[in-house]
């Protein structure tokens, strides 16, 4: 089956924290 | 320092980094509050210059805002004064010295992210030492501190790849300790949020150290009585190691299944809701691994006197992606569950 992304659920929040992704290999700009 | 001449811009500069090493009694309010307030301005000023200035992170000035930090930020943290603390209910003490400390931050932040920065000059003072006392300010009560910190120590990492080992050892030592031995610290959500991050830009293959992290840290971590506090940023960490790396799945449920609450509802109810994100990026090839185990202890939830397990787990069933994997393993999830199905139809009280 393909992978579907759920429905949000209404008090499941998408994690609002996410924070910028740091690539391991090189020196980030961030 | 907006008036000064340029060629004596950065002696000022260094002048006023001096002067906002003074530090003052917030305990006492009426304290003092002349001096506060020239130190308040200093600060703004710094921020304030260095926010909006080229050419004023020269390397003389370094070691004297590193310094003006370091005096500021690092002190040992207040006890905290009731020992039955409780994260979730009771207020925080927050820091008295907070309308300097925040400016100091601040600044700090406004330092890290000058398009003048340069991190080659900046490690001889920002070692090992400086981010392990980062680190421990993260237990402070204030949660306005963390989040400075959080985002602090994420540019750090982003920028001294020399510190990214140690950063992520001594993580390591403050959830093993948070675990083992304390079950107290303030900033596990903050320190989680900022290994989501890390875990996200992860390169492939996965380390081994990254592997041990995720089996012997982030799955110990969902044992501690105050999971609630850290759980969606736990959750997210755990979800992004297997979105890296499917083949992880089958031990992490199984972790989960070993940990599983056996007398606290809500946290039983955050785990239900955990399973679901990871059901929700499994390979149908890892389900079939783990669903015999899985299926039997969504069963025990389904059949909870505690009705809001019972419906988290019921929700399930809500999920067209989940539902799909159920229906092409049938021949296996229907025994484990159905028994339990059919008796909480007809005798659970809800």
């Amino acid at each position: 089956p393909q992978k579907k992304k759920r429905p949000k659920l209404p008090n499941f929040p998408a994690p609002h924290f996410a924070m910028p992704p740091i690539h391991e290999d090189n020196l980030e700009k961030v | 320092l907006k008036d000064v001449a340029v060629a004596e811009l950065h002696e000022l500069l260094c002048k006023k980094l001096q002067q906002c090493c003074v530090l003052f009694d917030f305990l006492d309010c009426v304290a003092d509050l002349k001096g506060k307030e020239i130190k308040r301005a200093a600060l703004n000023e710094l921020v304030e210059c260095v926010a909006t200035n080229r050419g004023v992170l020269i390397e003389p000035v370094y070691p004297e805002i590193i310094k003006m930090i370091s005096v500021n930020i690092f002190r040992t943290l207040p006890p905290t004064e009731n020992p039955e603390f409780d994260p979730e209910e009771d207020e925080p003490n927050l820091e008295p010295s907070w309308p300097h400390l925040q400016l100091v931050y601040e600044f700090f932040l406004r330092f890290l992210e000058s398009p003048d920065f340069q991190p080659s000059v900046a490690k001889r003072y920002v070692d090992q030492k400086f981010v392990l006392m980062l680190l421990e300010l993260f237990d402070s009560e204030d949660p306005r501190e963390r989040e400075y910190l959080k985002t602090i120590l994420h540019r750090v990492y982003g920028k001294f790849l020399g510190l990214r080992a140690y950063i992520r050892k001594q993580c390591n030592n403050i959830f093993l300790r948070f675990i083992y031995e304390t079950e107290h610290f303030n900033g596990v959500a903050e320190l989680l949020e900022i290994l989501g991050s890390i875990i996200n830009g992860f390169a492939l293959p996965l380390k081994t150290e990254h592997k041990h992290f995720l089996v012997r840290v982030l799955i110990p971590l969902h044992s501690v009585k105050s999971l609630s506090i850290f759980h969606a940023q736990l959750a997210y960490c755990v979800v992004q190691f297997l979105e890296k790396d499917a083949t992880l799945t089958e031990h992490v449920i199984r972790g989960l299944l070993k940990y599983w609450p056996k007398t606290c509802t809500q946290k039983e109810v955050m785990f239900l809701g955990e399973i679901e994100e990871i059901l929700d990026v499994i390979e149908p090839s890892q389900f079939v691994k783990v669903q015999e185990p899985l299926f039997k202890q969504i069963a025990r939830c389904i059949s909870s006197p505690h009705f809001q397990v019972a419906e988290r787990a019921l929700y399930f069933w809500n999920n067209e992606y989940i539902l799909s994997l159920i229906e092409d393993n049938c021949h296996t999830v229907l025994p484990a569950i159905f028994g339990t199905l059919y008796r909480v139809s007809k005798e659970h009280w809800n």
